[in-house]
C-alpha cells in the first residue's frame, strides 16, 4: 500500500 | 497604490482556468517585482506558485506591498465578463477592501469595471528550497495532459519513471494496467521534442487528480517540464507566455505517495 504524504514532510513554512 | 495594466486580458482567464480547480481562495501579493501568489491545496498535498513579472504588464505601479486576498469562483464571474483580447487593468486603493478590473475592448468602445471585495486569508507559506534536481523533462504540455488523463481511467496513481531510456507513464487499477513511454526525441519540428537531463533515474508515484489539476495550465504554454528527485516533491512548470510576451510562470509541486 502506498500513502499519500503533504508538503509538510519536505518543506517548512515561513 | 496598486494598478497593473495586461494587454492581454486573457492571460488572466487562462491562469485562473490552472488553478481554480486546486484552490478555493488564495491571496495574490503585490510588489515591485510583480504578482505572486502561493497557495496549497486545502489537503496540503500540492501548491500552486505564480509568479508574473512586472515587466509583462503594460503598465505596472505598485507603491506598497499588498496582499490581496480573493475568492477564485467569485473572480471567475468577474473574468467571463470580459473578452479574451480585452485590455485588462487590475487596480487597488492602499489598504483597500476591495480591487477593480477595467475591461477595455480592442477598439476601445466599450469598457466595463467590477469591483470585487477583497478577503482577510490567514495563508501558510512553505519556503521551497532551490534544489538540482535528478531528471528534468521537458515536453509538449498538451501530451503531458493527455497521457494524465488517459492514465487517469486507470488508477488513482501514476508512477512516473524517469531513466537513461527516456520516459515511462504508468496507472494501475481495476480494469488493468496502462504504460506509456516517450523516448528522447530530436524530431525536426522543436514543439513536439522530447528531451530528458538525467543525472540520475528516479521513478516516483503521484496522485491522478492532481496531475490532471495541473495540466489544466497546457493552455498556458506549449511546453512543461517537470522536475524530479528520489523522496521529493515533483514540480511542473509552465512559463505564462505569449510568442511576444514572456509574463513568467505557474509551478505545481506535488508530495509523492511512498510506501507505507
Amino acid at each position: 500500500m502506498q500513502k499519500q504524504t503533504t508538503l509538510f514532510s519536505f518543506f517548512s513554512r515561513t | 497604490m496598486f494598478e497593473a495594466r495586461l494587454a492581454e486580458g486573457g492571460i488572466l482567464k487562462k491562469v485562473l482556468d490552472a488553478i481554480k480547480e486546486l484552490l478555493n481562495e488564495a491571496s495574490f501579493d503585490c510588489s515591485e517585482a510583480g504578482l505572486q501568489l502561493q497557495a496549497m491545496d486545502n489537503s496540503h498535498v500540492s501548491l500552486v506558485s505564480l509568479n508574473l513579472r512586472a515587466e509583462g504588464f503594460e503598465n505596472y505601479r505598485c507603491d506598497r506591498n499588498m496582499s490581496m486576498g480573493m475568492n477564485l469562483a467569485s473572480l471567475v464571474k468577474i473574468m467571463k465578463c470580459s473578452a479574451n483580447d480585452d485590455v485588462l487593468t487590475i487596480k487597488a486603493q492602499d489598504n483597500a477592501d476591495v480591487v477593480t478590473f477595467v475591461f477595455e475592448s480592442k477598439n476601445g468602445d466599450r469598457v466595463s469595471d467590477f469591483d470585487m471585495k477583497l478577503m482577510n486569508l490567514d495563508q501558510e507559506h512553505l519556503g521551497i528550497p532551490e534544489t538540482d534536481y535528478a531528471c528534468v523533462i521537458k515536453m509538449p504540455s498538451n501530451e503531458f495532459a493527455k497521457i494524465v488523463r488517459d492514465l487517469s481511467q486507470f488508477g488513482e496513481s501514476i508512477a512516473i519513471a524517469c531513466s537513461k531510456q527516456g520516459v515511462k507513464f504508468s496507472s494501475t487499477g481495476d480494469i488493468g494496467t496502462g504504460n506509456i513511454k516517450l523516448a528522447q526525441n530530436s524530431s525536426a519540428d522543436s514543439d513536439d521534442k522530447v528531451v530528458v537531463d538525467l543525472q540520475e533515474p528516479v521513478t516516483l508515484t503521484f496522485a491522478s487528480r492532481y496531475l490532471n489539476s495541473f495540466a489544466k495550465a497546457a493552455g498556458l504554454s506549449e511546453k512543461v517540464t517537470l522536475s524530479m528527485s528520489p523522496d521529493v516533491p515533483l514540480v511542473v512548470e509552465f512559463k505564462v507566455a505569449t510568442s511576444d510576451n514572456d509574463y513568467g510562470y505557474i509551478r505545481y509541486y506535488l508530495a509523492p505517495k511512498i510506501e507505507d
